[in-house]
């Protein structure tokens, strides 16, 4: 899994 | 008005409507360590991808003159969703700057 910093929210359109 | 961001060159990109996707992918908001949307995928097929001039770190300042500064991201979010939505326009404006390094 990603780092914790890495965790953001992302949206796709 | 919010804190400073240096802008030195934004653009001003227009991406016509002429997919059934947008084709952007975008992270960060008010609140987050990145206070202004960034591009992080372009899909290739999505319109924002056949207009050829959004790229991958691009920083969202405005959608249709609308400013994204100081909004959360699902706010930031809906925003861009509504602009590839309504059918008053057949493209939507964004004003993008490039990250400084």
């Amino acid at each position: 899994s990603p780092p914790k910093e890495y965790e953001d929210e992302v949206t796709f359109f | 008005t919010g804190s400073p961001v240096p802008v030195l060159s934004a653009t001003l990109v227009q991406v016509v409507k002429n997919a059934n996707t947008l084709g952007i992918a975008i992270e960060g908001g008010a609140n987050t360590r990145q206070p202004l949307p960034r591009i992080v995928t372009i899909q290739k097929g999505g319109s924002a991808h056949n207009c050829g001039q959004l790229k991958v770190g691009h920083i969202i300042l405005e959608v249709n003159g609308i400013s994204l500064r100081g909004r959360e991201h699902k706010d930031a979010a809906r925003i861009i969703a509504e602009a590839f939505k309504t059918k008053e326009k057949d493209h939507i404006d964004f004003l993008v700057v490039e990250p400084r390094l």
